[in-house]
């Protein structure tokens, strides 16, 4: 008896699963400062270097690399802490009570109070533990990633109609896979529903983070790397 | 495109070596 081939899976979800970036490693900064001080030059250097992949990184999701130069920058503008957030959380996932920046970059939530991170940790945490909650699959990061770029609600798009197209053609990625998933999540009819409804709060933890990070700017804490301002100051 | 130099030379060339 033969069985039939095992379906090979969505293949704009396999795209994103080998596009998906290794994982960074942080710096620790090794100035005279003080310990919160050293944890935040550390963050904002990691997060940085994060930004920088994060941009390669879209250019491989199918479809974006066909949209005009302008609405590439503007979804990126748009969407950039959003997905930073949601791969800070993939990675904190395993964990009970730390964020996860990177493996040797880990902060409970007695170091983030020193640091003046308390509301971006419970902000983060609050996220994280929704798909903790959830059971969030690799499968489905990718493609929530990639969604939340393309569903960034940027004005003045020069091909909206073509934009419009890539987030349709991720969302029919999203369905196509849950429901030939509906074993691993039983009952979860509206898994896919559900997961679209944690882009609110997705897009509230990014807009924490982002007055986390104006705030140190302005307090003139930490100096900030040029990439990572210049897309602050997008959002200020 | 003036205020976003670094994301604009970014994604038109991925070679471009860039001054983080």
């Amino acid at each position: 008896l033969t069985h039939p081939a095992k379906p090979i899976g969505n293949k704009v979800i396999s795209q994103l699963l080998v596009s998906e970036p290794a994982p960074l490693s942080a710096i620790p900064d090794s100035s005279p400062s003080s310990t919160e001080l050293r944890s935040l030059l550390t963050l904002c250097d990691l997060l940085n270097r994060e930004l920088l992949v994060l941009i390669g990184w879209a250019k491989h999701i199918p479809g974006f690399s066909a949209l005009s130069l302008v609405d590439q920058m503007a979804l990126l503008q748009g969407g950039w802490m959003e997905v930073l957030v949601l791969s800070v959380v993939s990675r904190s996932l395993g964990s009970a009570d730390e964020l996860v920046f990177a493996d040797n970059l880990r902060l409970a939530e007695a170091q983030c109070r020193a640091a003046g991170l308390s509301d971006l940790y419970t902000a983060l945490r609050h996220l994280t533990r929704k798909y903790q909650q959830m059971g969030l699959s690799p499968e489905e990061l990718v493609t929530l990633k990639a969604m939340t770029l393309a569903n960034s609600d940027a004005a003045n798009l020069e091909g909206a109609e073509a934009v419009q197209r890539f987030r349709d053609g991720l969302h029919e990625a999203l369905q196509e896979h849950e429901s030939g998933h509906t074993h691993s999540h039983p009952g979860e009819l509206h898994r896919a529903g559900r997961l679209l409804m944690t882009l609110p709060l997705l897009r509230q933890t990014a807009a924490r983070a982002v007055d986390t990070f104006c705030r140190l700017h302005r307090e003139r804490r930490v100096p900030m790397h040029k990439l990572f301002l210049e897309m602050l100051d997008n959002k200020i | 495109k003036e205020k976003h130099k670094i994301l604009h030379r970014l994604l038109q060339n991925s070679t471009t070596p860039v001054d983080l």
